[in-house]
C-alpha cells in the first residue's frame, strides 16, 4: 500500500523572505 | 484506513527561491562571478547562470570554471541585451520592447537560450503585423 499518498497544496509562502535592500 | 502519507506541495516554492536569489544578487551576497559587458560589471551567481544558459554551462561546468571570476561578454549589438536577460534569469520576466528586442535576441543567441530566442522572434514577428 505504498501508493496511497495524498498531495495537499500549500498556497502560502514556502520559505523566509530575504529583506529587501534599503 | 486509506491514506498512508501526505505530500504537502508548496506551489510557490520555486518562485520564492528565485525571488530570494534575486535579492541576494541585488545585495551582492554570495555572487561569485562578474560579467563585463562593454566594460560595465554585472554580478551574478554561477549556479543561476549555468542553470539558464547553454553558453554558461559550457564555460562553468568543468573544473576550470571554478576559477573563472570575471568573464568578458561581447560589446556591440548584443551588449544592451545582456542586462534584461540577467533580470529574466532571476525573475522569469523578460522585458521586451520593439527597440530592445533585437539586442535581447542577439544576446540570447550568444548565450544559447533557445526558448528566449524563440520568444524574441515571436515578439518581433508580431510587432510587424498590423
Amino acid at each position: 500500500h505504498e501508493g496511497l499518498v495524498a498531495t495537499v497544496k500549500e498556497a502560502g509562502r514556502s520559505i523566509h523572505e530575504i529583506p529587501r535592500e534599503e | 484506513d486509506g491514506a498512508l502519507g501526505y505530500v504537502r506541495e508548496f506551489t510557490r516554492h520555486s518562485s520564492d527561491v528565485l525571488g530570494n536569489l534575486n535579492e541576494l544578487r541585488l545585495r551582492g551576497i554570495l555572487t561569485d562571478v562578474t560579467l563585463l559587458v562593454g566594460g560595465q560589471p554585472l554580478r551574478a551567481h554561477k549556479a543561476v547562470l549555468i542553470a539558464c544558459s547553454g553558453f554558461f554551462y559550457s564555460i562553468f561546468r568543468g573544473r576550470a570554471g571554478v576559477g573563472v571570476d570575471v568573464l568578458s561578454l561581447p560589446g556591440g549589438p548584443e551588449a544592451g541585451g545582456f542586462a534584461p536577460l540577467l533580470d529574466f534569469m532571476y525573475t522569469s520576466r523578460l522585458r521586451l520592447s520593439p527597440a530592445t528586442a533585437p539586442s535581447v535576441l542577439a544576446a540570447a543567441t550568444y548565450l544559447q537560450m533557445e526558448h528566449v530566442v524563440q520568444a524574441c522572434h515571436r515578439f518581433i514577428q508580431a510587432s510587424y503585423e498590423p
